[in-house]
């Protein structure tokens, strides 16, 4: 093995990383994912952890770039440089960089998750089989609706195992449609538009409208990207194959790896290449995103290049199913950072396992599934537009009329500036107006009210028997009557009048609850009440909790983070905040999808 | 009996890599990742052979101090961009 000069290492052991953007090779929650079990490569031969974070501030930055991105080591286009890190340090040291032009994959083809049909949004199965034929991309074949859809196994003809994939007709992202999918034809700057179009935007991202005249209506989404379908590099990336095209004066129907000698596969994306000269490579295994990563958090842990063929350090790029580390990879770190510590015994407990490194990132974004039985045509009104995991980064611009319409008021004071508070200790919607508490402050925010911002107020000025930190408050729409929870205790006000503190084991928990972290009324006198990774069913008039009513948060939530620290609910949505974010879930027709996640300030209090 | 067709290649626009020679190939590789410290086009056999036999032994090839076609088969794989040799 080798190290860098002078042993490069990181003086600390919690190291934290940053995922900056994500490439739209893959769903985002398998790139979350793809990134916490190459961390974990490492983690389990040294005392290293590693945390996801949300900033510059984190020591290993993962970005997604193209040719020159920043750094001044340009990548080069498809295929040759896939991925570079830096040896650990301050500022970019540390980092890790992944080409975008490179398909990115888990190194056995492209990954496309399917929503509705009836496997459970089940990944397509490339090759499969329909009435007899190969498909190794989605297919409208067999339907009259036009939406493309893929078998989820390898074998339709006998498996009739379905799922639709990411179509503009299916759904939308971002944009100001809440999902819906685009309307061919569309109208816009007076033209009729009848696919998906980069027109009016200088990100290049392709988008439509999702009514008939986008000139009069201004509603529009963006198209979900088509990995199947769609080339990578070449001279039009993210442009669908275009068949049959002219090449040399024969005619194409499928990718070809005629005119190369590097045996890749690539297709014209107009129907000459001989006139137009556009093309792209087809997807093909493409690269595991996970052993690439690997491979660099190496390097942003310490280590060079390897001699050894078959160590994960080696720079030559090789898929392997196997685990990827070699001795010679292990030898190394262990070199750098020593070996990972045996786990004392412990006595057995009930208590359940100490949450992973990394939280889970596994979402499913997936909209319910229609059953069988149900025509796919008569579709919900889409799946959730899959908002970003993370951050939205890559946001779009969006129209020239996109921006608040209204700016919260602004304060003298930095600290009574609403939109200076990153993190607020509860959020409360209280007679249809949200209430930010925040040490011993609160401000009110109403959608009524033109999106206008008041306060700060004192909370003691208006409920005098609070403390200045609050874990979570709510209203009971029935009796209006608002609890307060801080800690292990519990004010209910009526009107003026208090009752409390009590002790929360007085609702009837148990002493393993020591704080109640939000609460969502569901109607009728009952409210969930969550606590950890649990949540309990309260009943306001007995002002009891149903003891066996706890429930995993994910079991009834999925898709939202497990360490949240605040849950309230807003408009007949329920908000899941963890940091600056939140995960919001609409619950209506009984079943659950988050469908956005945005920042608590931009998105919820529209600052600036 | 037909004659096998000969492949034709084509110069596809905005894809550099097919339009390198092997030689060029190896100057840039070996320049990209660091076994020429500087961008020199090594015309001298001697130099390049020294330099190609230090990369076949840095990636376990095997040394022959020739641009044989295992060496460029190596130059043209999938690879990370950290440099194999200097900082």
């Amino acid at each position: 093995f080798l190290t860098f000069e002078g042993d490069l290492k990181w003086q600390h052991q919690n190291i934290t990383y940053w995922i900056q953007n994500y490439s739209e090779d893959l769903p985002r929650d398998v790139i979350d994912d793809a990134f916490a079990r190459a961390f974990a490569v490492w983690s389990a031969v040294t005392p290293l952890t590693f945390t996801r974070v949300y900033g510059l501030e984190a020591d290993i930055v993962i970005q997604f770039g193209v040719r020159e991105h920043g750094d001044g080591y340009p990548f080069d286009g498809k295929h040759g440089l896939l991925a570079h890190a830096f040896p650990p340090g301050q500022g970019i040291q540390g980092d890790a960089h992944f080409d975008d032009e490179e398909l990115w994959s888990l190194g056995k083809g492209i990954v496309v998750r399917t929503f509705f049909g009836n496997a459970d949004g089940a990944p397509c199965h490339f090759p499969f089989t329909f009435e007899g034929q190969s498909y190794s991309a989605c297919t409208t074949d067999g339907r009259s609706d036009d939406l493309p859809w893929c078998s989820t196994t390898a074998d339709f003809d006998t498996d009739r195992q379905f799922g639709f994939c990411p179509s503009e007709r299916l759904y939308t992202e971002h944009g100001n449609s809440e999902g819906k999918p685009c309307v061919f034809p569309f109208t816009f700057e007076g033209r009729s538009y009848s696919s998906c179009t980069t027109a009016g935007r200088s990100d290049g991202f392709r988008w439509c409208a999702t009514t008939a005249n986008y000139d009069q209506d201004k509603l529009y989404g963006f198209c979900p990207t088509r990995v199947d379908s769609t080339v990578t590099g070449g001279n039009s990336a993210g442009e669908p194959c275009v068949f049959p095209f002219v090449f040399l004066g024969k005619e194409y129907s499928t990718c070809t790896r005629e005119g190369r000698d590097d045996g890749h596969l690539w297709c014209a994306t107009t129907s000459n290449f001989d006139n137009d000269k556009k093309w792209g490579f087809c997807p093909d295994q493409g690269y595991s995103l996970f052993l690439v990563a690997a491979h660099e958090f190496g390097h942003a842990l310490g280590l060079d290049h390897s001699s050894v063929p078959e160590a994960l350090m080696y720079p030559m790029y090789s898929y392997t199913e196997k685990e990827p580390l070699h001795e010679d990879d292990v030898k190394g770190i262990q070199y750098l950072y020593g070996s990972r510590p045996k786990p004392e015994p412990r006595p057995p407990t009930t208590a359940p396992e100490t949450q992973p490194t990394a939280p889970p990132t596994i979402c499913t974004t997936g909209p319910p599934t229609a059953r069988p039985s149900e025509s796919p045509t008569a579709g919900p009104t889409g799946p959730p537009s899959a908002g970003p995991t993370g951050p939205p980064t890559a946001r779009p611009t969006g129209p020239p009329t996109a921006g608040p319409s209204a700016a919260p008021t602004g304060s003298f004071y930095p600290e009574d500036n609403v939109c200076n508070v990153n993190i607020f200790d509860a959020i409360a919607e209280i007679g249809n107006t949200l209430h930010f508490f925040k040490d011993g402050k609160y401000w009110r925010f109403s959608e009524a009210q033109g999106r206008r911002v008041q306060g700060p107020f004192l909370i003691r000025d208006t409920w005098s028997e609070l403390p200045s930190k609050l874990d979570s408050a709510f209203q009971d729409p029935l009796t209006k009557k608002i609890f307060f929870f801080s800690g292990l205790q519990v004010w209910v006000y009526t009107g003026a009048s208090v009752l409390g503190p009590r002790r929360l084991d007085k609702l009837g928990f148990g002493r393993e609850v020591t704080q109640v972290t939000g609460a969502l009324p569901r109607g009728g006198g009952k409210v969930l009440l969550f606590s950890g990774q649990n949540f309990w069913r309260f009943d306001v008039k007995t002002q009891m909790v149903d003891p066996k009513s706890a429930s995993p948060v994910d079991q009834m939530f999925p898709g939202v983070p497990l360490n949240t620290h605040d849950i309230f609910q807003y408009r007949d949505k329920a908000y899941f905040c963890q940091d600056r974010f939140y995960w919001r879930v609409t619950f209506q027709n009984e079943v659950n999808q988050v469908d956005e996640v945005g920042y608590v300030t931009f998105d919820v209090l529209k600052c600036p | 009996a037909p004659r096998p067709r000969q492949p034709t290649t084509v110069v596809f626009p905005g894809d550099l890599r097919t339009t390198l020679t092997n030689k060029q190939l190896a100057d840039e590789y070996l320049f990209r990742y660091g076994y020429t410290p500087v961008a020199e086009l090594s015309s001298d056999k001697q130099s390049l052979s020294s330099t190609l036999r230090l990369l076949q032994k840095r990636l376990s090839l095997p040394e022959t101090g020739e641009l044989d076609s295992t060496t460029l088969e190596a130059m043209r794989a999938p690879r990370c961009g950290v440099p194999d040799l200097g900082k």
